[in-house]
């Protein structure tokens, strides 16, 4: 891996976006990590939609949460991703009003990456944005800096959070992965999450996972 | 050593009260840390599941404790009877080392006591519980103590809080509201929200005494919000199963 890394000076991640008051943190990592893949394929950023997957994925649960790995069966399923003028967020589950003939992205696989956090760096810096899930912990109160909680404070068990992995790098020698959430520019700094590297803190490396566009 | 796919974590599986009898012991002797001096609990009774994940495993415990009456007069603050407490217990064991990650403790009821640990056990909410833990893991970590910072609040709950404090507090909510540009229905409303508030500076702020990297917390938009609030409206608690459909694995290839 090259010794640091940011997608968001590469082009390929839209900018912040905020879930509201419901549990879909797992689509805004899915279709960003799509966002990404279809960015780095075809050269265009597009911002997709969440709200069709928190309305059309019927085997996640819209706004009581869900699974990137069923988010990504739900994209191929459905035949892609509208973008978000044309299938807006709302931040409640509505009825499905999918229409095939305004997809604008596809994806052909998901594949699941590796635990050892070199290797995710060296994969995202070839690849792209990652979808991630972590615990969440202390990120309630988290304003900016490096999160580095103790292991048994922000343990790898209670993964509750789905985020994107959109680079890393090294702040006065603190190791650092860059997360973009979904929580709104006015969370964070400026809606990212700076959390430690290489000590799989808050469970960041055991749920990697990436759309694949061919 | 196990290949990539055994490393993901495994389902639950019940265990044997052998294999439950060293984490229940740490998760007993964490317990007896945060009790008042003089005061002690043994282990009753002891039943649980396992959870493995690569060479670490996660233990959910149902205990029962009791809690012995403080026998020291010299330490003993009020005369207090024999209890029964049903605790449920989350430990994790990994690289040779036990941790208490949940803490949920209750007094028996006694029209359930007999009926069964699950059905008797307290919930007295996940604020409650984090608390708890919060408060017990940082007596056990004082060195990692963010020696630069001036705290706003005391870090032990046994030291007095600052004359100013609510001054203080009042002040920050004040600015909390008008940052974040909060309204609220009516003067209890309010009245409670602030209480919250409070409590949550006082969780900032372990939080931030115990992070060993550079991060700051304090007052966010949520800051209003109970942690049950905030864990069921913006979390996703289904991550925490991983039972979606499983993608082929991506295989690393060193490229010098």
């Amino acid at each position: 891996a090259p010794p640091e890394w940011d997608w968001r000076k590469k082009g390929a991640v839209t900018k912040v976006k905020n879930q509201g008051m419901c549990g879909s943190c797992w689509a805004f990592s899915v279709t960003g990590n799509v966002e990404g893949q279809w960015f780095l394929k075809r050269g265009d950023l597009l911002s997709l939609s969440e709200q069709e997957l928190v309305d059309c994925d019927t085997v996640d649960k819209a706004c009581m949460g869900g699974l990137p790995s069923n988010a990504y069966s739900a994209i191929e399923t459905l035949g892609g991703l509208e973008t978000e003028d044309d299938y807006s967020y709302s931040g409640h589950l509505q009825t499905c009003s999918f229409s095939a003939q305004k997809v604008k992205v596809y994806i052909n696989d998901s594949v699941e990456l590796s635990h050892n956090e070199q290797e995710l760096a060296a994969w995202l810096a070839k690849n792209g944005p990652i979808s991630i899930a972590i615990n969440a912990f202390g990120m309630q109160f988290y304003r900016h800096g490096i999160s580095h909680p103790l292991r048994p404070l922000c343990s790898r068990w209670f993964i509750d959070h789905a985020v994107l992995l959109v680079g890393y790098g090294n702040r006065s020698d603190v190791p650092f992965w860059a997360i973009k959430n979904s929580w709104g520019t006015d969370w964070g700094e400026e809606g990212y999450y700076y959390l430690h590297r290489g000590s799989g803190a808050c469970g960041v490396n055991v749920m990697a996972s990436s759309a694949v566009v061919n | 050593a196990p290949s990539r796919r055994d490393a993901g974590a495994q389902a639950w599986e019940p265990a044997s009260p052998e294999l439950l009898r060293r984490p229940a012991r740490f998760a007993l002797d964490t317990y007896n840390r945060g009790l008042a001096a003089g005061a002690r609990a043994v282990l009753g009774t002891v039943s649980g599941r396992v959870r493995r994940a690569g060479r670490g495993s996660l233990y959910s415990l149902k205990v029962t404790l009791e809690e012995l009456p403080c026998t020291d007069p010299m330490v003993c603050q009020l005369p207090v009877t024999k209890k029964t407490l049903l605790c449920s217990f989350e430990v994790s064991y990994e690289l040779g080392k036990h941790a208490l990650l949940k803490q949920d403790c209750g007094p028996v009821d006694t029209k359930m006591k007999g009926a069964g640990i699950a059905q008797g056990c307290g919930d007295p909410g996940s604020d409650f519980i984090q608390g708890l833990a919060l408060t017990s893991l940082f007596q056990s970590y004082p060195d990692d103590k963010n020696e630069t910072s001036s705290p706003l609040l005391p870090l032990s709950d046994r030291d007095p809080l600052p004359q100013d404090f609510y001054v203080r507090m009042a002040s920050l909510f004040k600015y909390f509201i008008t940052t974040y540009n909060r309204t609220y229905e009516t003067e209890e409303e309010a009245q409670w929200r602030m209480s919250i508030f409070i409590n949550n500076m006082i969780k900032a702020q372990k939080i931030q005494a115990l992070d060993r990297g550079t991060a700051q917390y304090g007052v966010t938009k949520f800051s209003d919000l109970t942690e049950e609030e905030f864990r069921t409206i913006y979390l996703n608690p289904l991550l925490k199963e991983e039972l979606g459909k499983k993608m082929r694995l991506v295989k690393f290839v060193g490229d010098p």
